[in-house]
């Protein structure tokens, strides 16, 4: 079973239509392996991705260095899911 | 444990695996055996009944409203809602005046798992998974975005040829069993005035189209029907939504569900995406389940009850 332990989802928010460019970019760049879960749209919508524990280092230094302001929606998504898991088998019970 | 006896006993506020569902859908028919029929449109890729629960007081081949939820595996509130609707539509026959005059006339459709692979896959091996489970020739990587694959501005900008993107369209239009059993199923009926695909997150009702900027012909129509179903939905909670067509909305989609079934002549062709707290993304917790089918279920009244009352 596939977990996600350490993987977070950031809120990247750009200023403008030149920032929110720069977020579209990183839907190319496959080696990093993040998963969009709201996509690029306009600048007053943010954009949730999931990024792995690997490169969870290396985004981060990619938004601070092209200034995007982001934070960090889910800290560790593996923990979240296992409350999930532990509410779905309470309510089975 | 104790499996529920009848959709009464059933537990609308927590998540549910694919096979309590199934078991769902047939108790709703035992229960309702002169309003709720279950019809299997297909097998999805690894074999799984496509279940379509059909709401129906009589006649032959009437107008019909179609709801979908969960092709998009992950988002599992919609599937939850999905579940809640079909419960509401049994009970509120008889009782609620607006829901009795549409089904004196008209049929409801609701496919509550509509990409039960990958649903059966988020409970056990892969939370995250989106797409379908097909396996695609010459790639390691599996499945196929079922929100890509129509047959309308297949393969243009916005879907993915890349076998390993979340977006991938699939090697051809119609190529998912998933997504073909449907297009068969509302061929072969001919006379659907309403369809409505149901996503989450990020609290948005959109008409066609995706994959061009050309406006639908009806758009001014949609846009307002989505005005005043969102402005319903929002009475409840204060959920507030965007609306429009989903080019100018989101972004560019092609292959997408309801650019086809537009296409195809069905107007009244929308897509939703439920509520978003902001916080869990589509990971939202069970308590959230039962206001966001409450709410939604405001705005799909909405919709048919004009569908209803706009017969074309």
């Amino acid at each position: 079973k596939e977990t996600f332990e350490g993987h977070q989802v950031l809120r990247i928010t750009a200023k403008d239509e030149a920032q929110l460019a720069l977020i579209k970019d990183m839907e190319e760049m496959v080696h990093l392996q993040l998963d969009f879960w709201r996509g690029v749209t306009d600048v007053a919508t943010p954009v949730d991705v999931r990024v792995p524990f690997h490169s969870l280092q290396s985004v981060k230094r990619h938004l601070e260095s092209l200034e995007l302001e982001y934070l960090v929606m889910i800290q560790d998504l593996q923990v979240m899911l296992d409350e999930e898991k532990l509410e779905m088998e309470s309510a089975a019970r | 444990v104790a499996e529920p006896r009848n959709t009464e006993s059933f537990d609308f506020s927590r998540y549910h695996t694919i096979s309590e569902i199934y078991s769902f859908q047939d108790m709703l028919v035992a229960e309702n055996p002169n309003l709720v029929s279950k019809i299997v449109i297909g097998q999805s890729y690894q074999g799984r009944p496509l279940n379509v629960l059909k709401f129906s007081t009589g006649g032959t081949n009437r107008p019909a409203i179609w709801i979908d939820t969960g092709i998009h595996s992950r988002e599992w509130v919609t599937q939850a809602s999905g579940t809640w609707f079909a419960k509401k539509i049994a009970s509120d026959y008889g009782r609620d005046s607006a829901l009795t005059a549409i089904l004196d006339k008209m049929d409801i459709f609701v496919e509550i798992v509509t990409n039960p692979d990958g649903f059966y896959f988020t409970h056990n091996s892969n939370r995250m998974w989106r797409k379908t489970r097909k396996p695609n020739p010459g790639s390691s990587c599996v499945g196929v975005d079922p929100n890509r694959n129509w047959d309308a501005g297949f393969g243009g900008a916005g879907a993915s040829g890349n076998p390993c993107s979340e977006t991938y369209r699939g090697e051809k239009a119609h190529s998912e069993p998933e997504v073909k059993s449907i297009v068969d199923f509302v061929k072969s009926h001919g006379n659907f005035k309403a369809f409505v695909s149901i996503h989450s997150y990020s609290q948005m009702l959109l008409y066609p189209y995706g994959y061009t900027t050309t406006p639908v012909k009806d758009q001014a129509e949609l846009h307002n029907l989505a005005n005043k179903a969102i402005t319903d939905l929002a009475s409840l909670y204060g959920t507030r939504y965007r609306y429009g067509s989903i080019i100018n909305t989101i972004y560019q989609a092609s292959g997408g569900t309801i650019d086809w079934t537009y296409n195809q002549g069905i107007k009244y062709s929308y897509t939703f995406e439920l509520r978003d707290t902001g916080r869990y993304g589509f990971i939202l917790p069970a308590n959230q389940i039962i206001p966001t089918a409450q709410e939604t279920w405001l705005a799909l009244m909405a919709i048919m009850d004009h569908t209803f009352k706009n017969p074309y």
